[in-house]
């Protein structure tokens, strides 16, 4: 039965999709297990982030009609092979913006992608969801659909009381649901060292807030990142030496550990 | 009768928020401007971003009781001083979250917020309205009370398609509503010096497509815009003589002249 990882956090920008496209492809890759990517935000920026290899045709449903169904479906009517080994990815899918108010009217709302995925975790070693800067019902659904969060966040006040406002609703969810997603951890990403005195600020407030939840490795900025995606590749595939592909891989094997 | 403008694009963590902040504390020192700031994102960051002179009161309504409010109510009853002399704010709004979903269920659902400016608009020179990472009712709210749009983006492929989705709403809104919302132009955000080939690429991509659009002021990589935030403050009283202040203050000139 698969291990299912929400990537989540309210601010923007910080890096979900960067950390949920590349730590599904590290797992595929160093760890050769099966993996799902699920894309939860109608920007669809996993499905850009592959491009290079994604087939053309979609699958026979899209999630948004999975999640609104009347009828149990399974997420496995959604996925397509995307052309990295053993990793298989929900295409893009537009309607997910509308989705999130219909699901409101929903028995169960926060639900419906769990139920969906009950078959479907059995085919997988690990599901990520990358979820849309909001805590609205697509980002619901992925915590109640997930065994444990990781919540990326860059070295910025904003950034960081985004991923504390994150932590509030996993309670939330965890008191009232009667669900038990476990943190992950908070992931620092687009480190940039030359602001040493801000970083150092910031880190120390991290730390006393949260302790061993901060994880060890540490995402720096690195434009290779970004190629990629302008690429449509993974980072292993587009600049396997960067410090980029590095940071990666050393977050995959320290998820792999904390999940253990 | 103040110019109302929106901030917006589709796409999380590109400086919406410290282009909102900084754009309004600007207009109001180097154009002494009387100016009305408008968080209409539940993360509240705009009162993050000025907390350090905030006053501790609240406005006798908030947000987004004005909004969901069956009798007709003014934005003035929801507006403080900020403490930075001709500029007015909306203070933190947590329920904004909530009201994204209740708002569908009004009738013209996207008017409530431009009924809430009709007499409100009168007290200011300008309205800078601050919209979340995404195209839901209150982002479609801002539209349509807003004389024009600006959208930010980086210098990345993920950033440039989230300006171009916001195009796409904006021409729908000015199609379907009948409305007829101005863009203003893209203004580039975070623009790092050290990624030529990444930042010429996609120039190039964005000048192809939207051309005379595109701002000249380009809002340099600053971490002193970070710092300003963690001290509470605009730019302009934290930093002054920082490439954060002047980049800012060159887009406050080059939008008032772009909207005269
Ligand atoms: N470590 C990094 N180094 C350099 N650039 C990065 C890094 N991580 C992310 N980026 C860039 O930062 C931007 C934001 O990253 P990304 O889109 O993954 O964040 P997100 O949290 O998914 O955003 P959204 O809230 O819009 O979903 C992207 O343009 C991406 O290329
Ligand atoms: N020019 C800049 N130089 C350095 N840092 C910047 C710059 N502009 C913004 N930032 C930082 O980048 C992060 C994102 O900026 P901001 O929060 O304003 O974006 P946003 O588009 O409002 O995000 P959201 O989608 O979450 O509302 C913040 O931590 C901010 O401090
Ligand atoms: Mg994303
Ligand atoms: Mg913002």
């Amino acid at each position: 039965k698969a291990k299912v990882i929400s990537i989540a956090t309210v601010k923007g920008g910080v890096g979900k999709t960067t950390t949920s496209v590349n730590l599904a492809c590290g797992l595929a890759r160093f760890e050769e297990a099966k993996v799902l990517l699920v894309d939860l935000d109608s920007q669809g920026h996993c499905s850009t982030s592959l491009r290079d290899s994604l087939p053309t045709i979609g699958g026979q449903a899209s999630l948004s009609q999975v999640l609104l169904s009347e009828e149990p479906q399974e997420l496995l009517d959604v996925c397509v092979t995307s052309g990295v080994r053993r990793l298989d990815i929900t295409p893009n899918d537009p309607d997910l913006g509308e989705a999130e108010g219909r699901i409101s009217q929903k028995i169960g709302k926060e639900f419906l992608l769990r139920d969906a995925l009950k078959f479907t975790r059995t085919h997988y070693d690990y599901i990520i969801l990358d979820c849309p800067p909001n805590k609205g019902n697509l980002t619901l659904n992925a915590l109640l659909a997930s065994d444990s969060v990781l919540i990326p966040t860059d070295l910025s006040p904003l950034s960081v009381q985004g991923a504390d406002e994150l932590l509030g609703t996993v309670m939330t969810v965890n008191e009232r649901l009667n669900h038990n997603v476990d943190i992950l951890g908070v992931v620092l990403t687009r480190v940039d060292a030359r602001n040493s005195t801000m970083n150092q600020t910031m880190l120390d407030q991290i730390k006393d807030a949260w302790g061993e939840l901060v994880l060890d490795t540490q995402i720096g900025i690195n434009t290779q990142l970004a190629k990629a995606q302008l690429a449509g590749k993974p980072i292993f595939d587009f600049a396997e030496k960067s410090r980029g592909a590095q940071h990666y891989r050393a977050l995959t094997e320290e998820v792999v550990r904390r999940l253990d």
